[in-house]
C-alpha cells in the first residue's frame, strides 16, 4: 500500500517486504484488516514464513537480478560506515536520512567523440527506473556516482565539464510548469584511494522526483583533462572518466512507521536530558535549546559589560 | 527460643530466605541473548548486511511487587492481585521487552537496485513486567 501509484499489499519498504515474487496465501485468520496493513508492512513476510504454505514458498522463491559489483561495494562501505557490527546505526550521525537507494541504470547507450585537443569527451544515455521508491520515502539528496578506471593515478587533479540534461519532457503538471531540465557545470577534484565520485543533482532531479516520475532518463556529457585551472597547471592528457556509467543515488527519510526516526530518539533524549532543569530559565526548548542558550548567554555578557 | 536445654524440634525458620522467593525470584525477568543467521531463514541472497542478527527476548518471572525495578505500572501490580486473589483466570503479568534498538539493513530488491534501511524497533534492549 506504500507503492506510488499501487496498491500492491505487498509492495512495500517494509523490513522482509520481498521476496514479493513468491505466491502469498495467508490463513484468513492471519489476515490484518485492511486499516490496520499501512503500519504494518514487516508482518505479512513473517507470516509467510510462520505459515506452513509460507515456508514452502519461502524455499522455491524467485532469483532476483544481481546488482553491480561496483555499486555492492560502495553500498556495504557505506553500510560499515553507518551501522555498528551488530547493524545498530551509529548514533553520532547528524543527517535525517534512514533510507539509501542505489540504482544502476537501465540501459545506456554510448557516443564517444574522441578529440585529443579537447579532450575526452564521453556522452552517455542513462534510464533509472525509480518503482522501488514508495511515495512514503521523502528525498534529501541525489547524487550521481562514478568511479574511475584504473588508469587513472592516485592523486591525480582532474578538471571536468558537466552537462546533464533530461530526455523526455513531461508537460503533464499543469500546477508546477517544467523547470530547467538540463544544466551545466565544471567541477575540479582529486582522485583518492578508492576513485569515487559523487555529482550532487538533487535541485536537478527533485522537481522530476516528487512529481512521481518513475523513470529518470538523462544524457550526461563530460569532458575531462588532468590539471587544474586555479592552480595554473595546464590541462592536458585526456581521461576516460566514465568507463562505468553512474549509479543513481538517493538519499532519502523514510517516514512510515517501521523505519527508524533518527529525530525523535533525538527529542525523546532531549526531554530527558539527565541534567537538571534551571530554575530561572523557561522550559528548554527541545528543538531550539542550543540558540535559547546562546540568546541568553549573550544577554548575560551584556549585562555585565 | 527460651527453652535453651532442649533442642528444637525444627531448625528455626529463616523469615528472610521465605519472603526473598517473593521478591527476588529464581528465574526473574530479564533480557536473554539470541542470535540468529539469515542463512538460516534462507534470507541471505537478499539480505547482505548485517550477516546476523541479535534480536533478543524477554523471560522470566514477574514478582509480585514489580513496580521501580522494572519501570511497570500500578495496574500491573493490580493485576497480579487480582489473579492471585480473585480470580486465577485473569493473567498473571508477563516479561515483555520495554524498549527496543534500532536495525540497519542492507538488502538487494528484486530489480538489483540496492537499499540500505534503518528499521526501528528491531532488537529488545530492556524488559518489563506488564
Amino acid at each position: 500500500p506504500h507503492s506510488r501509484g499501487r496498491a500492491v499489499f505487498d509492495k512495500t519498504s517494509g523490513f522482509l517486504g520481498a521476496p514479493e515474487d513468491a505466491v502469498v496465501e495467508i490463513n484468513p485468520l492471519l489476515r490484518l484488516p485492511k486499516g490496520a496493513r499501512r503500519g504494518y508492512a514487516l508482518l505479512p513476510p513473517l507470516l509467510k514464513v510462520l505459515s506452513d504454505q509460507g515456508r514452502q514458498t519461502w524455499e522455491s522463491e524467485a532469483p532476483r537480478l544481481q546488482p553491480d559489483s561496483r555499486a555492492l561495494r560502495y553500498m556495504k562501505r557505506l553500510y560499515k560506515m553507518s551501522a555498528t557490527k551488530e547493524g545498530i546505526p551509529k548514533a553520532h550521525k547528524s543527517h535525517l536520512y534512514n533510507t539509501v537507494r542505489l540504482f544502476t541504470p537501465c540501459s545506456e547507450c554510448k557516443h564517444r567523440h574522441r578529440d585529443l585537443m579537447k579532450g575526452d569527451i564521453h556522452s552517455v544515455d542513462l534510464l533509472f527506473n525509480l518503482d522501488r521508491v514508495t511515495a512514503l520515502e521523502h528525498l534529501l539528496k541525489s547524487v550521481l556516482l562514478y568511479s574511475f578506471d584504473t588508469s587513472v593515478p592516485i592523486s591525480s587533479s582532474i578538471t571536468c565539464v558537466c552537462h546533464l540534461s533530461v530526455k523526455e519532457r513531461d508537460f503533464s503538471s499543469q500546477v508546477c510548469p517544467s523547470g530547467s531540465h538540463s544544466i551545466a557545470f565544471s567541477l575540479h577534484f582529486e582522485v583518492r584511494k578508492r576513485k569515487w565520485v559523487e555529482i550532487d543533482v538533487t535541485s536537478f532531479l527533485r522537481p522530476l522526483i516528487a512529481t512521481n516520475r518513475r523513470n529518470i532518463h538523462m544524457a550526461v556529457n563530460f569532458t575531462c583533462l588532468m590539471g587544474d585551472p586555479q592552480q595554473n597547471t595546464k590541462l592536458e592528457n585526456p581521461i576516460n572518466v566514465a568507463l562505468v556509467p553512474p549509479s543513481l543515488l538517493l538519499y532519502l527519510n523514510d517516514t512510515s512507521e517501521q523505519a527508524y526516526h533518527r529525530w525523535n530518539s533525538l527529542r525523546h533524549r532531549r526531554r530527558n536530558p539527565g541534567r537538571p532543569r534551571q530554575r530561572n530559565s523557561p522550559l528548554v526548548d527541545p528543538t531550539g535549546d542550543k540558540g535559547k542558550e546562546n540568546s541568553q548567554g549573550k544577554r548575560a555578557s551584556r549585562r555585565r559589560r | 527460643d527460651e527453652n535453651l536445654g532442649e533442642a528444637p524440634a525444627t531448625p528455626p525458620y529463616n523469615l528472610s530466605e521465605y519472603f526473598k522467593q517473593f521478591l527476588f525470584p529464581q528465574n526473574e525477568c530479564e533480557l536473554h541473548n539470541f542470535r540468529l543467521s539469515f542463512s538460516q531463514l534462507k534470507w541471505d541472497k537478499w539480505i547482505i548486511a548485517p550477516h546476523r542478527y541479535s534480536p533478543q527476548y524477554c523471560k522470566g518471572d514477574c514478582p509480585r511487587v514489580v513496580g521501580h525495578r522494572y519501570g511497570s505500572p500500578v495496574h500491573t501490580m493490580v493485576q497480579n492481585i487480582i489473579y492471585e486473589k480473585l480470580d486465577s483466570s485473569v493473567p498473571k503479568p508477563s516479561c515483555v521487552p520495554a524498549e527496543y534498538s534500532p536495525l540497519s539493513v542492507l538488502t538487494i530488491e528484486p530489480d538489483g537496485s540496492i537499499v540500505y534501511k534503518e528499521y526501528e524497533d528491531m532488537i529488545a534492549t530492556k524488559c518489563t513486567c506488564r
